[in-house]
């Protein structure tokens, strides 16, 4: 683990007092291995160690840690702080309904993931409707209404052959008619380089103005992710997002990529394939796990 | 890694931090750049345009220096038995595969063996006919190992070519889903002596280090034959399979680079070596 390499590193060096700029050197190229190894991303990890340097060196190692136990501190405080508090709400409208919007890759998780925030919301008092917006992977209709069925919520569809734009604004009329106070919006898989896709996503939000934009990111995720982070932040806005498959063993640094490059906040972790793992993103966990 | 008129420290930095943003691992990375260095002051190359073609051939002879071809017995049916976590594209890949084996003649099986997640069977059953293809399905939630015992002795009874098994995916450190997968392979190499000829590991591009205890972790299960890398027509440069060629030996057969039917490639090394450093 980081701790024990830290360790070894400092056992070459000098004792307790004060952390000297060697010693700082000396546990960085450790630290920023172990964030590599953990997938954050490499120009995150430039940036984010030469912040701990600048902390790190001069400070005074407490009676009750090792340097190697000050530095890890020092890190784990940085990690954490960079990935915000516990941000795990929605933003509801005052006039309801409010939209809500999952977007991402292909493949991350955002179809489930509708079915999981449906499932949640609803336990908190809301009367959701899932929207089925991705009208071109093969059953994936069929597939938002099977997790409507089994959680008992209604799926609001119109087929393949209208455009998302036409769907998600006829949803907006059907909520208001038939009291669902939240509607939460699935969309098909993209890629941030796919103009004519990220534009429809655009479309979408210039006509309904949903009131969350949430960015689907598989937690396994490696450099590539602050591609994807950032194409969707500055081209259609997002507004938090969801790390799934965190109940897989990735060290997850995707998530501490994401946040420094969009400064948004994960807000939900998706922890299994069932509609009831769905849990707050706790930041201090994630830091920990991405250290290793 | 542009714009070096001569060898210099900092010109070996940026080739290793270009090798770290393709995801090919940190290690990984420090090792082929170290192995470089080496290698060029001992053959005294001069320029970086050099070193940066002897680090591709380096990367290329690790990757395999040509296409290998699909396993095929020499009796039919060939089972090939589709592997993966969630969400990588399995079952897209077997639609894609499907079509391009029923270019080349072949007479196909599917066999809908995710019984587990909402509208996988649908999901597989558009691919069938898109293709034009059998698909061989059980109920919703039934056991995969029955189903995939069906599809063979139904490949056998119709003189099938090809059987081709999707299942669900599972996460690699799930040990009852390990034990399931283990279970149908099982099953499988029963019913038909030499089957699975081909056990495809499905692999995403974008998906970092993690790649490698996918790879290690099914290896263990259920045995790896081939890998298929998919998303490539997207950022990310799945670098992280040079790691796993080079450790586990498993040859990458295939690339995914869209989402429709003709949209998987034979992986051709030299390619993918260009194409890493685009
Ligand atoms: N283990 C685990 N699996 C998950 C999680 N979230 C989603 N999945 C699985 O990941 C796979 C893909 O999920 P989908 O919801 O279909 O993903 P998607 O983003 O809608 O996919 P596209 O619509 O094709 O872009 C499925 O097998 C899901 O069961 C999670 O948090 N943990
Ligand atoms: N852009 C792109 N998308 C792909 C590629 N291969 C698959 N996809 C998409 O990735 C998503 C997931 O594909 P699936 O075939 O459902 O993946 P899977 O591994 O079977 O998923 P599970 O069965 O849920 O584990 C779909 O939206 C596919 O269209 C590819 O090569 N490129
Ligand atoms: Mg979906
Ligand atoms: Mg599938």
């Amino acid at each position: 683990s980081l701790a024990d390499k830290l360790q070894e590193t400092f056992k070459k060096l000098r004792g307790k007092g004060k952390l000297s700029e060697n010693d700082v050197n000396e546990a960085m190229r450790e630290v920023r291995v172990a964030l590599l190894e953990a997938d954050v991303n490499f120009k995150v990890v430039k940036d984010f160690i030469s912040r701990v340097k600048e902390r790190a060196v001069g400070v005074e190692v407490m009676e009750s840690l090792t340097p190697a136990q000050q530095v890890i501190k020092i890190v784990n405080e940085e990690l954490t702080n960079l990935m915000g508090g516990v941000q795990s709400k929605i933003n509801f409208s005052s006039r309801p309904p409010t939209i809500i919007m999952l977007v991402g890759l292909q493949g991350a998780g955002k179809t489930t993931t509708c079915g999981k925030l449906a499932n949640l919301l609803r336990k908190q008092g809301k009367r959701p409707l899932l929207v089925a917006g991705d009208i071109y992977r093969p059953a994936a209709i069929k597939q938002l209404q099977v997790l409507g069925q089994q959680l008992n919520i209604p799926v609001f569809s119109m087929g393949n052959q209208k455009s998302p734009v036409d769907i998600v604004q006829a949803s907006v009329e059907h909520a208001k008619n038939f009291g669902n106070d939240t509607i939460i919006v699935d969309t098909a898989g993209r890629l941030h380089i796919n103009e004519e896709l990220m534009g429809e996503l655009i479309s979408i939000k210039d006509r309904v103005k949903p009131h969350e934009i949430l960015l689907v990111v598989d937690a396994m995720t490696g450099q590539d992710v602050v591609n994807v982070a950032e194409s969707f932040h500055s081209k259609l806005g997002i507004d938090g997002l969801v790390l799934t498959k965190l109940d897989g063993d990735t060290r997850g640094g995707a998530a501490l990529s994401v946040k420094a490059v969009t400064g948004c906040p994960i807000k939900f972790a998706g922890m299994g394939e069932k509609l009831d793992a769905l849990e707050p993103f706790y930041p201090e966990r994630m830091a920990s796990r991405i250290l290793g | 890694v542009t714009g070096y008129k001569k060898l210099e420290p900092e010109f070996y930095d940026d080739l290793e931090a270009v090798l770290i943003q393709a995801d090919v691992g940190v290690h990984t990375a420090m090792d082929l750049v170290e192995k470089i260095r080496c290698k060029a002051e001992k053959d005294k190359l001069e320029t970086p345009d050099k070193v940066k073609e002897l680090l591709k051939e380096e990367i290329a002879k690790i990757l395999g220096e040509d296409t290998v071809p699909l396993n095929i017995p020499s009796e039919s049916p060939a089972v090939y038995l589709v592997v993966g976590v969630n969400g990588v594209g399995k079952t897209t890949t077997i639609g894609k595969l499907a079509y391009k084996l029923k270019l080349e003649g072949k007479k196909i099986l599917l066999v809908a063996g995710d019984t587990f997640r909402a509208a996988a069977i649908d999901q597989l059953e558009i691919w069938a006919n898109r293709v034009g293809v059998e698909m061989l399905k059980h109920q919703e939630g039934s056991d995969p190992a029955a189903v995939a015992y069906d599809g063979i002795q139904a490949a056998k009874a119709r003189c099938t070519d090809v059987v081709i098994i999707d299942t669900a995916g599972r996460l690699h450190n799930k040990s009852n889903l390990m034990e399931e997968i283990k279970k149908v392979r099982r099953v499988i190499e029963r019913e038909l002596p030499g089957a699975p000829h081909e056990v495809l590991l499905v692999l995403d591009a974008t998906t970092g280090q993690n790649a490698i205890a996918q790879a290690n972790l099914f290896k263990e299960a259920t045995g790896v034959t081939s890998i298929a890398i998919t998303k490539l027509d997207g950022t990310a440069k799945g670098g992280v399979i040079i790691g796993i060629c080079s450790q586990l030996d498993i040859p990458v057969k295939f690339i995914g680079i869209g989402e429709k039917i003709d949209d998987l490639k034979e992986f051709e090394p030299h390619d993918f070596v260009e194409a890493l450093f685009a």
